[in-house]
């Protein structure tokens, strides 16, 4: 079969399948700049792709984005691939990128829970956790935001396998997680995570696990509330911008508090569109739109880690 | 294929933290099998909750006994369910 993305409709849900199918379009065409690692594979032994976006040089400073750890939120994946596109397709042509792209590399995970998005397609629409077996009960998966060792097993987590937001037995006890925290670690110099769920319109930095502001508060505040006006510049719609815990609740072993306290300073979640008409069913005429906004969001951000070097 | 036929989305609006932990108490409860799309928190945010049709009853009348106000977000979820697999099937074709 030929390799190539003309067909590819960015513009709707695909299954797991299609959307690494796009992966390796993408790191095909684009071989330039594009290329696709393993980092690891799923409970159910899928593979973690990985697009890294990088114009050459050894161990740049880096940019990590992730995507879809919570499977349900569809219009999350469906952004990264968007934003995958976009980033290819701006590197020479937008000055902004083109610069970024020139000093620092961008890691990219588009579909963080690849069995719990296999999962949706096929049997549960609304799962949201792992689907890796809890011994000694029927109840299946682990919720893998709430896994990261930080503050793990601590407030706004649940002991019970059977709840969708179980801590799992142990932090790091879900190769999904465990798979990106040994990435970062080997890579040593990742310099911002930023991670896209949905929904409810929030651009959020640490804390969850407590309700203390973190040391960078006032600079993590200034660039979140930048990003905001950006992804309002383009339709209007409107993010929060907070801690986790002042910003929804508190929620412990998130991945963007493991990432904070690891020494990662950029840190941020976004929350994308919508605030709960369609809940995890966002039109798919809404995924480029919501691509396009967040992409503004996420730019602003990496500017300032581009210019902002710690 | 697990169905959602009669799930319904609730968006409940807590006006005190009185109400908040009486709607902290309702995510306790197992056995309504809710799953909370949003959180209860802070009088400040909403709390949205997919509701199974056999727990509605109960959760409304928990809801209006305690005076906590609510509106539907999502009537019948399987229909919205619906409507995407339509339009992806139409994308596909």
């Amino acid at each position: 079969r030929e390799r190539s993305s003309s067909t590819f409709n960015y513009g709707t849900y695909h299954s797991l399948t299609s959307i690494y199918e796009e992966l390796d379009n993408l790191a095909h065409e684009c071989s330039g700049i594009v290329s696709k690692l393993t980092i690891g594979e799923s409970y159910e032994k899928r593979p973690l792709y990985v697009l890294k976006f990088s114009t050459g040089g050894t161990n740049r400073p880096a940019i990590w984005i992730d995507a879809g750890i919570h499977s349900r939120e569809w219009i999350t994946q469906a952004s990264a691939i968007w934003i995958a596109r976009k980033i290819a397709s701006d590197y020479g042509s937008d000055p902004s990128i083109t610069s970024l792209l020139d000093k620092m590399d961008i890691f990219l995970l588009a579909v963080a829970n690849p069995d719990g998005y296999e999962f949706t397609h096929t049997e549960n629409r609304m799962w949201r956790k792992t689907r890796s077996r809890n011994q000694g009960c029927l109840c299946i998966g682990v919720d893998p935001n709430r896994n990261w060792d930080a503050g793990f097993g601590g407030p706004g987590a649940s002991s019970n396998p059977c709840s969708d937001t179980y801590h799992g037995p142990s932090a790091n006890s879900e190769v999904e997680v465990k798979s990106i925290v040994d990435f970062i670690e080997n890579h040593g110099n990742i310099v911002a995570f930023l991670t896209l769920h949905s929904y409810s319109q929030l651009l959020m930095y640490p804390y969850g696990y407590k309700c203390t502001k973190p040391a960078d508060y006032a600079e993590l505040d200034s660039v979140g509330k930048a990003a905001a006006s950006s992804i309002h510049s383009l339709y209007g719609t409107t993010f929060e911008v907070g801690s986790i815990c002042t910003t929804i609740y508190q929620a412990s072993g998130g991945s963007i508090d493991w990432s904070y306290d690891y020494g990662i300073k950029y840190s941020f979640a976004f929350e994308l569109r919508d605030t709960g008409t369609y809940g995890f069913l966002l039109p798919a005429s809404q995924i480029i739109p919501t691509a396009e906004e967040t992409w503004l969001g996420l730019k602003t951000i990496m500017e300032h880690v581009r210019d902002n070097p710690y | 294929l697990e169905t959602f036929v009669g799930h319904q989305v609730l968006r409940i609006r807590a006006s005190n933290k009185e109400q908040i932990q009486k709607l902290q108490f309702l995510e306790t409860l197992e056995h309504l099998q809710l799953d909370f799309w949003l959180n209860p928190s802070s009088p400040a945010l909403p709390v949205d909750v997919r509701i199974p049709f056999h727990s509605l009853q109960a959760v409304k009348v928990f809801l209006e006994s305690n005076s906590i106000e609510y509106s539907i977000l999502i009537e019948d979820l399987q229909v919205v369910l619906d409507e995407e697999k339509q339009a992806m099937a139409l994308s596909q074709q």
